[in-house]
């Protein structure tokens, strides 16, 4: 799964997330990444995310609307609602995987419950930043 | 304004045990390149929706990562792929499952949101669409990765008691996303 976010200099937050899905898959079955609020969900007035990981937990979680909604009842600052999603709400139930979040003031979060996740990130630093490893 | 570009190309068991330096090199080159030509479109003014089709179109154009090209094979042997997209301005959004043979998912789910009246489209229904728009066609055997493809017939054969559990410590196996199976 590959997902990119992005605020542009007009202050829009986009998210797009594409997947070839699950090895040895069956019956047709969907995972969070073609489902908005769930793989992919981006507004405004909180933020930009896309998931990547068991895509199950993350349908069930709505993980990518849970953020913003976070940030939107709870206060919540873009770190925190990301981190609580993916490393309290998701682990405590099996749920492997992580996320990119954007929010409208350019801050960043990348957590993730896995060993690694590919990720980067580009701003006005001028230089990609790219991680793999935890 | 600040603009800023994210990206993530799948999250599992990747640790420097099962990734040799020059796979890394190159997983680190591509991430990168997908970077520098999504930000350059908003450096150059463009919007965040261009930015993000941008910088996955050039990860679905590698075989690196499970997505178009070097996607995952389903049970009978093929390529089904996803995609969606959303506009934090309108609150618009668009999203493509099951489709088979759109050489840019992520361009379909951005057709879907912005020229239909729908949210999400699948299978042939969502393929018709995306002919009817104009998008690049591609045989289904354009995805083909051959190290997926491997990767398909050994987990079918654990499954059917043929290959020893061993074989899910391979290095080769370390590149699964969460070792989710269907």
């Amino acid at each position: 799964t590959v997902g990119a976010i992005a605020l542009d200099s007009q202050g829009n937050l986009a998210a797009g997330t594409s997947t070839g899905g699950m090895t040895n898959k069956r019956w047709g079955r969907v995972g969070d990444s073609p489902i908005i609020g769930a793989g992919t969900y981006a507004s405004n007035q909180s933020c930009a995310v896309s998931a990547t990981g068991h895509g199950e937990f993350f349908i069930r979680n709505v993980v990518a609307y849970d953020v913003a909604a976070r940030m939107k009842y709870q206060g919540l600052s873009l770190q925190q609602a990301a981190e609580e999603v993916v490393m309290k709400t998701l682990k405590e139930q099996g749920g492997e995987g992580g996320i990119i979040a954007l929010d409208n003031k350019g801050n960043i979060a990348m957590p993730f419950n896995t060993p690694g996740m590919y990720r980067g990130y580009m701003n006005q630093k001028g230089k990609p930043q790219v991680f793999i490893f935890q | 304004n600040k603009v800023v570009l994210v990206i993530h190309g799948g999250a599992g068991t990747i640790t420097p045990e099962n990734m040799t330096p020059e796979l890394e090199r190159v997983y680190r080159q591509k991430l990168s390149e997908a970077l520098e030509k999504g930000y350059a479109v908003l450096e150059r003014g463009g919007t965040s929706l261009q930015a993000i089709t941008t910088a996955i179109q050039i990860m679905e154009e590698s075989p690196l990562f499970n997505a178009g090209k070097g996607a995952v094979f389903t049970s009978e042997g093929r390529n089904e792929l996803d995609a969606s997209i959303m506009d934090g301005k309108t609150g618009q959004a668009g999203a493509v499952a099951g489709v088979t043979t759109i050489k840019s998912p992520i361009l379909a789910a951005q057709a879907v949101m912005q020229k239909s009246p729908h949210v999400m489209l699948s299978g042939t229904g969502a393929e018709e669409f995306a002919k009817e728009q104009g998008l690049e066609q591609v045989e289904n055997s354009y995805f083909f990765d051959q190290r997926r493809h491997d990767q398909l017939k050994r987990l079918q054969q654990l499954e059917q008691g043929k290959d020893k559990e061993g074989s899910l410590k391979d290095p080769e196996w370390g590149l699964f996303e969460g070792k989710k199976f269907g």
